[in-house]
């Protein structure tokens, strides 16, 4: 990738358990722009995907830009990408770099 | 660098 384009990957993380088992913080007007992961619970659907790390950067969720959208409002599409049943799977873009 | 500092910190929500 060029200087002006942070390595990025896409996660894809399997509904393997009944929770996403991730916490997060950030958003669009607070120190952290974009939403970071913070925790990643055990036994989690995330726990188990195994290529989520904390400190990782969210910039996508199913294709959808993180990207000017405040706290509350990125934790709600996390939650109804996970909740949904079209999919069986979360697709995560995240990037190491902050 | 001066806005950052003045931007409040973020609540945190567990998914």
């Amino acid at each position: 990738p060029g200087l002006l384009e942070p390595t990025s990957t896409l996660v894809r993380v399997a509904k393997s358990a009944s929770t996403l088992g991730i916490a997060i913080e950030g958003g669009a007007n607070t120190r952290q722009p974009l939403p970071r992961i913070v925790t990643i619970q055990r036994g989690g659907s995330a726990h188990n995907c195994g290529q989520l790390k904390v400190g990782q950067v969210i910039l996508e969720v199913n294709g959808a830009t993180m990207r000017g959208r405040e706290h509350r409002d990125a934790a709600r599409l996390i939650a109804e990408a996970f909740k949904t049943k079209e999919r069986d799977h979360v697709d995560f873009l995240v990037t190491e770099f902050n | 660098r001066e806005k950052r500092l003045t931007l409040p910190p973020s609540e945190i929500t567990l998914l």
